[in-house]
């Protein structure tokens, strides 16, 4: 059974963002709710094994490479979140081929020769949709939860029944869904919803999980993203701090 | 050597469009795409190849399943565009989970099997990214040529290589690259390049292909998708005609 070589004890609390599909802002929100838990005092860790997309230490501004002791991967570190990408370890245009064995080995040892240390919380970017690749990492996260980001077109949420499917083959939970690039605020402050409305509410209903919050289309965000800089400084983030 | 068994002649041109990631609006522009070229006089073919994702059905409007006459597959017809998509064949909410073998015949009796008749122009929606699937299509494709759909942010910019190599490895030439979501238009007139700016434009240097055009994020784009109508209606596509 792929369960008994689940991970060791990293943290108390264990979340999955994972999406659908790619370009929904998948981690985009990883980035971001890394920042906001550390901004509320936790000590955060994020694991980047989007293996199709490594862009969370970009979004995290993490420039040095994380370093190895006594054959632990030591994290780097950005405004106190610490931060493991497979990324860091793969040539910059080299595309990922990543296949079976090679896969299972390099994923077991992201998820195990990681030196956390103490932290309360690790957040860990999945590669989008419901492949072999994601569902072989979910099936090592000891506790995890899921949350599911989806953009609000109504066929986004056709993916539904397949997060759904993959939570319980991987005996995980759906915390929550949240929905980006719901609106775009117009100069009046009223509202555009250019792809549509409440996708994020009907996946949500239908996999029986929270809908957590929508996050508005919106340039601030993708400069942030592109920068590394919190989103903070910018006071978008408001939305994704409650969450 | 996979080549020997590329498809026989369909059409006169064959066009594939391809993306790095999921979500940037590949499947949108190839059918628009097929419209502007049927709204100009010539017989089009569309063959959705994308196993990750099939919506051409959905948003060139066809509600009926091909049929099979002999063997062959009798493409469906939707505003005189002849469209089959491997979606017909797979209930909607089953996780597609192609893998080797199975994948490579399927593929190869949705090229052969088909009855497309007389058309002038087959376009093929490629599965997003640059895995396996993808390449095992293209390096069935006679003398196809590819177009890349981007959106503006720079980091779009990082899959022209894998783009590049793709094409290379299965003979296939880069025919250009089409911009998408590259701004929103205010009620002013004015722009705001919500994605950043020039992502294409980088892209198609990169990889040393025509810069073909940009499309605006606009509602009536996505709503026309939703609802398989044509576009032209909106009078939006002017741009995507151009091109
Ligand atoms: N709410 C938003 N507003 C504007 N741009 C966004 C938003 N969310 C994501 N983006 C941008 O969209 C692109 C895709 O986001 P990303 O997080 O890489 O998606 P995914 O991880 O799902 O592939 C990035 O350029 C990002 O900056
Ligand atoms: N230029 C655009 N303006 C507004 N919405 C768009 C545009 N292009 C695509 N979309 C919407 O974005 C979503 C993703 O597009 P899609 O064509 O399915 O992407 P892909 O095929 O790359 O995964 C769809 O809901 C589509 O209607």
């Amino acid at each position: 059974d792929a369960k008994d070589d689940t991970v060791p004890h990293i943290a108390d609390k264990l979340i999955a963002i994972s999406s659908g599909k790619g370009g929904v802002g998948k981690s985009t929100v990883t980035a971001n709710l890394a920042r906001a838990f550390a901004e509320s005092g936790m000590k955060v860790g994020v694991l980047d094994a989007d293996v199709y997309g490594f862009s969370i230490p970009r979004m995290l501004g993490v420039n040095v490479q994380p370093t190895l002791i006594d054959d632990m991967i030591v994290p780097a570190i950005s405004d106190g979140i610490k931060v493991v990408s497979m990324g860091f370890f793969v040539p910059d245009d080299s595309p990922v081929v990543w296949r079976g064995p090679l896969l299972h080995k390099a994923i077991t040892q992201f998820m195990t020769d990681v030196a956390w240390g103490d932290i309360d919380l690790l957040l860990l970017d999945l590669p989008p949709g419901t492949g072999d690749v994601t569902i072989t990492i979910a099936q090592k996260l000891p506790k995890a939860q899921l949350v599911v980001v989806t953009t609000p077109q109504p066929a986004a949420a056709h993916v539904a029944s397949r997060v759904a499917a993959m939570a319980e083959k991987t005996n995980l939970s759906v915390l929550g869904v949240i929905e980006n690039m719901s609106y775009y605020v117009l100069p009046d402050k009223s509202r555009e919803y250019v792809f549509g409305r409440d996708g994020g509410r009907v996946l949500a209903r239908k996999v029986n999980a929270e809908f957590l919050g929508e996050i508005p289309l919106d340039k601030r965000i993708r400069e942030a993203a592109d920068t590394g800089s919190s989103l903070f400084e910018a006071k978008v983030a408001d939305d994704i701090a409650e969450i």
